[in-house]
């Protein structure tokens, strides 16, 4: 889940997806990648009381990634943040390798889950460059604002250097447009702009050859800001609000597409 | 305008507040202190076409701040930023006296203006310490989620620590709530939390001590987000919009507590 772009919806999509994929009896594994933390917080788990957190996994090779797996609910997991992991990125500075250390340390365990999702911070820094260099998939949660425009071809360049260098299989999968107004004009301009961009990408070979901007677009609607305050996913909170239904659909889709090839 | 989680309101603020100020009969001047030069967007103004901007003055001592100011209307002025600026931190990471290169290069024009209001990015990197050491006042955008709590004492700590070892009279002016759902439970709860931290800070001398929550919040409203994509102040955009008369009266009442002392 990726957006150098702060508060554009990427902790609430990590979190609610990772949930309603488990609610369709995936197994499903969740990472917290973000010194703030918030999708720790957001399924009511403290990084700094659980004891090894992802930061351990990334800068201490002998930690084990079974103490760093929590389990939050039936086959839904999540490997934890805490502040400590503000250090990785200054800490790992200088280490060979150092990109690719996310993707060295799951490889154990990556036949136990369906789906691993990743919550990046916002930044394109070495965590979210391991991520990168981790995944099959790149989502980019925006809002379809002038304003949120304005970064996603910096966000695309890396995702295009990372693909050409480090991870040839990785592929954006798409765009997730949250805190969606529906009604509104400029919303539908820019959902237009994003539209034309990815259809002129068409056999293009490049990452984005083929992404889409996924439906139907994340409504805003407050539920969604209330659940972290209980460290819950929406599916707990409030699993008739127009916030779950939306991610309901969104993650039904979303399987749909991803177990078909 | 600090804050160092992104999307939150800085450049939204940054831009309509200078513009009503400037309404308001004013002498005023925007600073992009960002590197995403959202603000220069916001009002038109392409920080590679103009020539000399932000980046230029802080670090280049030849440049001149008049090449840098740009004129937008009668008395209001901004001084760009471009991409150029991501370079700044770490060209100047090892200059002495880096923390305070901005104030002094102000000095020279503060007599021209009644306000300069400074548009930082979401970050407590060089380019934000840098206005810390310049102004007088600090101002809080956040949505009242409960998310956006969590960084708030991080910021906090920051503005102590330069007030205590740069620059003594820096206080707190307020929080300005933004994107707001004025019916919203969960909203009242977050603003009542905020509002009984800045009570207790009362008398404690800390330099939010004597900070209030500034009123109007200002409501959520597409207008807002749609005049940056005509390189427009909500003024010149839709100036009797929700947005337009909350950013209307919060100025009005800025300058009212402001010019009383
Ligand atoms: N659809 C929505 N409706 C209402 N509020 C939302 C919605 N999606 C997210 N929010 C709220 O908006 C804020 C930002 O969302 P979120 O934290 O998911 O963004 P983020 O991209 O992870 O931010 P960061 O860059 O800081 O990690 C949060 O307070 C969240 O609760
Ligand atoms: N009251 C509002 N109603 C609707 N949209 C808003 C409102 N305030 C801001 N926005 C929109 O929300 C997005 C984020 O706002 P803005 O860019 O001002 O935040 P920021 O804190 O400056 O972000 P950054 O951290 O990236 O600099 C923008 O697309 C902006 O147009
Ligand atoms: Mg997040
Ligand atoms: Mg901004």
């Amino acid at each position: 889940m990726l957006n150098q772009k702060g508060g554009v919806g990427k902790t609430t999509t990590s979190c609610n997806l990772a949930a309603a994929i488990n609610e369709e009896g995936r197994r499903v594994l969740a990472i917290d990648l973000d010194p703030q933390a918030h999708l720790s917080l957001h399924v009511g788990v403290d990084g700094e009381t659980v004891g090894t957190t992802i930061y351990d996994l990334l800068v201490d090779p002998e930690a084990d990634i079974e103490d760093a797996m929590v389990q939050v609910r039936e086959n839904l997991w999540i490997i934890p943040a805490s502040v400590d992991l503000a250090a990785a990125e200054s800490e790992l500075a200088n280490l060979p390798g150092r990109n690719d250390l996310l993707r060295r340390r799951l490889e154990p365990i990556l036949d136990r889950f369906d789906y691993i999702i990743l919550d990046c911070p916002p930044s394109l820094g070495l965590l979210t460059l391991n991520a990168l260099a981790a995944v099959d998939e790149v989502i980019i949660p925006m809002q379809a604002h002038f304003l949120a425009l304005q970064g996603v071809g910096k966000l695309l360049e890396t995702v295009r250097l990372v693909s050409a260098q480090v991870n040839p299989s990785l592929k954006v999968g798409g765009i997730v447009l949250c805190m969606h107004e529906t009604q509104s004009m400029h919303g539908r301009e820019v959902v237009g702009e994003i539209d034309s961009f990815l259809a002129e990408a068409k056999g293009s070979g490049l990452p984005w050859d083929g992404a889409t901007v996924l439906r139907p677009a994340i409504r805003r609607n407050i539920k969604l800001a209330e659940a972290p305050s209980f460290g819950q996913s929406i599916f707990d909170y409030a699993p008739w609000c127009p916030g779950a239904i939306d991610y309901r659909k969104l993650a039904q889709r979303f399987i749909a597409s991803w177990e078909r090839g």
